[in-house]
């Protein structure tokens, strides 16, 4: 199956998502 | 061991596998037998998606500023950070020592590598630790296959890369059945250069 592959600028993107607080 | 489902919560990003964040604490002096070490080890959370490891993360102390004798351990969800894990049993550790003040952003990197997927071993990674000691800090990252040649050499140069290490960075691996035999998680490795 196909792997959820994300690089570090993606996921420190993230970081400051509403989301993630 | 309490049982719970974590799930991805709609509009976040679902990580390739869920990871569970571990703590531990001893007193140097004590040796470390499996009994206390059980004792002495507590998971605080597990996360399946981008967000859920943000909001854990973002809240804990970060491991540059522990003191004392400590680590900080993330593995798969179902994986103890033990040698005597059925999915460590016949692995090993890549070890990477660092110098006082480096740790936490050391950390951040190894774990952003790891649920990024930047290792491209398959089912290979167990977990991510950083140790808190007193003259260094040690990371380690832990596979299942000590022997499976292809992946160690595959993780090493991965983690050259996403630490940016210096090309002449001593690099160390240890095997957890060595570990076990010699009840130590950093002596008499074997060096790469």
């Amino acid at each position: 199956g196909t792997r959820i592959i994300y690089d570090r600028k993606f996921l420190l993107d993230r970081r400051n998502s509403p989301l993630a607080q | 061991q309490k049982v719970k489902e974590v799930m991805v919560p709609p509009g976040e990003h679902p990580l390739q596998y869920k990871y569970t964040f571990w703590y531990s604490r001893r007193t140097p002096s004590r040796p470390a037998s499996t009994h206390n070490y059980e004792q002495n080890i507590r998971q605080f959370g597990t996360v399946a998606s981008v967000e859920q490891f943000w909001r854990i993360y973002s809240h804990i102390v970060r491991p540059g500023d522990l003191t004392g004798y400590s680590d900080f351990h993330l593995f798969k969800d179902g994986i103890k950070p033990m040698w005597e894990d059925e999915a460590n049993k016949n692995g090993g550790k890549w070890i990477i020592r660092l110098r006082k003040g480096l740790a936490s952003r050391f950390w951040e990197n190894i774990i952003l590598a790891m649920l990024g997927e930047q290792f491209m071993v398959g089912e290979e990674i167990c977990g991510v630790v950083v140790s808190i000691r007193f003259q260094e800090d040690i990371l380690s990252i832990w596979n299942k296959t000590a022997n499976d040649q292809f992946s160690t050499v595959r993780i090493r140069d991965t983690l050259r890369r996403v630490l940016n290490l210096p090309p002449n960075t001593i690099m160390e691996y240890k095997t957890h059945t060595d570990s076990l035999k010699d009840n130590s998680s950093f002596r008499n490795t074997k060096i790469t250069v």
